[in-house]
């Protein structure tokens, strides 16, 4: 029975893609079978692991409209030990055709609930905003989801009213909605900030927040214009160390290892 | 009569908001009247100038809505020379709401409309998405859009995606929509990568990227949580003298020095 879990943040830039992929390409490597979806328009974990996201036909936009099933659509990727639902930019539309749907914010979830035997992560990507995708992707969130907060001050300031909207969808729409692992991204341990932030996210999310910080790594950045995730494009750095940690504990709290 | 330009990109955390608060700051210092919208429901724009978003009862929500009218709602710091009109997470509801009201897309234009001749310039920040909000961001950019891209490949990836959309409007709603120019941001000179982005950018909007490139420096991610802008919190930093140095070639190019 897969775990399954969605990255949200609406604040921008913060990692939830990067997350996702290296995350994703750790728990692989421990031999878990991994399966991404990204719910995002902008494609990017599609492109991280080196899909062009303008040759994509069956993706993420089709399976929710109902298009294509689930199924065929998954990109597999024996190499890298990961597979993909990948994005294109066809879905920035499904917020406007997914309107008038009948449980509209449960589609992804539907769809997603038949693959739960076959993968032991699936890992949701979702885009920067609160939107139908976003909602669509917190509904499918079986176990929990992880908030990537990058270490300064304005992703820190974005906490509350994500922790608002968590609590208003849990309440209306989702009562077993929680928050698995909030993931401290992009420390640079020169400035101050960046401690004084990581000191506020314990105590706003008091015994949630992962061991494991991830640090600020410009092979991070490097690596996505590769189409590789960081244990292939660098698996000695910090940042590969950092995620492998991250998997590793995930692991661990999860009874997995 | 004041220059409306509006930041824009749906990739998040590429530096719109530092951008709209740090040109802006600049344009004050050189005696122009400036005026910041923040049209983010994130509000990272008020608060980088120190307002606490939780406290704004009047500010863009109120304003689109048509609950006060604008001019009151606009705070002004007269020691940072700059003016402000705040949000806060109401504005979140505003996407639901303004969808059944007529022309709601132009709302921001028509409430903008009585200020130019009040300020020199008038900065619009928006969300990472290409929502409503945006939309009417865009549709009030009366002297164009500002296109912040962080110097890393996925910020790259995302601008033909951004280009499909500002056409799209173009052809269907604001037919002298432009693109008065493009700022790379974040540039880490020691990283090769940097400097493909800024190739790549250059041949995707030639003759429209600003030659003043803005460093990445963790002074500009602290400024924030001091409420202050680079030209009061670090003044001689590379940072500062860029953000001058893309106000005078704006200015210079407005034709205003
Ligand atoms: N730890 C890190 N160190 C350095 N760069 C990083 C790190 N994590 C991510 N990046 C880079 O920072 C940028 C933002 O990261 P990413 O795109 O994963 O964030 P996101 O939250 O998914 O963004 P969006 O809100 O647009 O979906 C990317 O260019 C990425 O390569
Ligand atoms: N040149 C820079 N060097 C270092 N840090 C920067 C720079 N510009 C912005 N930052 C920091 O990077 C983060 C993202 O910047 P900012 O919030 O301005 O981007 P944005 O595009 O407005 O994000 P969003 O998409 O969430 O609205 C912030 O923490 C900001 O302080
Ligand atoms: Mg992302
Ligand atoms: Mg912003």
């Amino acid at each position: 029975m897969a775990k399954i879990y969605t990255l949200v943040n609406q604040k921008g830039g913060v990692g939830k893609t990067t997350s996702a992929i290296n995350l994703g390409a750790f728990l692989g490597h421990y031999d878990q079978r991994v399966l991404i979806v990204d719910v995002d328009p902008q494609a990017n974990a599609t492109s991280s692991l080196g899909i062009d996201k303008l040759t994509v036909k069956k993706g993420t936009y089709e399976v929710l409209i109902g298009l294509t099933p689930i199924g065929p659509s998954i990109l597999h990727n024996p190499r890298l030990k990961i597979s993909i639902l990948p994005s294109s930019p066809a879905l920035a539309g499904a917020e406007v055709e997914l309107m008038d749907v009948q449980k509209r914010d449960f589609r992804l979830r539907e769809m997603i609930e038949p693959l739960v035997d076959r993968y032991d992560y699936i890992l949701i990507d979702c885009p920067p905003s609160l939107s139908i995708l976003t909602i669509n992707g917190l509904l499918a969130a079986k176990d929990g989801v992880l908030i990537p907060v990058q270490c300064e001050y304005l992703a820190l300031e974005g906490l509350g009213q994500l922790t608002d909207t968590l609590q208003r969808i849990k309440r209306s729409l989702y009562p077993d909605l929680n928050v698995r692992g909030v993931l401290l991204t992009m420390y640079d341990g020169r400035t101050k900030l960046a401690m004084d932030v990581v000191q506020e996210v314990h105590k706003f999310f008091p015994d949630r927040v992962f061991q494991t910080i991830i640090p600020r790594s410009i092979r991070l950045a490097e690596a996505p214009s590769y189409g590789l995730p960081i244990t292939v494009y660098a698996p000695t750095s910090s940042a590969a160390r950092a995620y492998d940690a991250l998997a590793r504990e995930i692991l661990h709290q999860d009874g997995k290892t």
